[in-house]
């Protein structure tokens, strides 16, 4: 419930109705919209109980690591209604065609495939929290200084999707391990899309706000 | 360096 709670209002991604449609245009509106989701994911990392006790420095390794991770969970739970469209905002969702445009084929694909993962299982709003606090604490980053922390972190909210799965789906006792188990693909997914947005500011076209630099850099 | 990130002063920010 702390979690529930803990839920941010949802972005509009607002694409600028006087820019005609490009591929400039719909990756200035998706960077525009990740630097504004960036900013309510730190927010949302300091309600997840026990997160705002690490140091700092470790806050700054996690987030760093795993925002992409975060970004794209929210992506694929919003895109759970709209079978193969990528919901970036309830203002922006991209169907196939959208997407070969935008040159989003391998990434938007990655999304669906983890979306329909997700369909398949009925994932409800309770499991997409507690996987979205899980998979900020699952960080591998290097750069964790105090592991101990974390990894207790980590281990509160695995013992909270047991418990949750023990009494809303205790007829399917292997359910908590098949939502764990879509860890990888959301890792894999997040690095495909950090590649895209990295080599888009290496190519220096897309205008990007600085937050979403910063992170990219990191 | 860390400190001048933008990261480093929206996790410091209290809400």
């Amino acid at each position: 419930s702390h979690l529930m709670a803990a839920e941010p209002e949802k972005l509009f991604a607002m694409p600028d109705p006087l820019v005609q449609d490009s591929y400039l245009k719909t990756m200035t509106t998706l960077c525009d919209l990740a630097d504004r989701e960036l900013v309510v994911i730190i927010g949302w990392a300091k309600h997840i109980p026990g997160f705002p006790s690490l140091s700092l420095a470790d806050q700054m390794s996690i987030l760093q690591s795993v925002w992409l991770e975060v970004l794209i969970l929210g992506v694929a739970f919003r895109s759970l209604p709209y079978e193969d469209e990528i919901v970036f905002a309830e203002d922006y969702i991209m169907d196939e065609d959208m997407s070969t445009m935008a040159g989003l084929t391998e990434l938007n694909g990655a999304i669906n495939q983890l979306a329909r993962k997700y369909r398949n299982l009925q994932l409800d709003k309770e499991e997409f929290v507690m996987l979205k606090a899980i998979a900020l604490t699952n960080s591998d980053s290097v750069h964790i200084e105090d592991l101990e922390a974390v990894q207790h972190l980590k281990d509160v909210l695995h013992e909270a999707l047991l418990e949750y799965e023990s009494t809303k789906h205790s007829d399917e006792p292997r359910r908590a391990g098949k939502l764990l188990m879509t860890l990888p693909l959301l890792r894999q997914t997040a690095n495909r899309a950090l590649h895209h947005f990295y080599n888009l500011k290496v190519e220096g076209k897309v205008p990007m706000h600085k937050l979403f630099l910063e992170m990219l850099e990191a | 360096k860390e400190k001048h990130k933008i990261l480093h002063r929206l996790l410091q920010n209290s809400s």
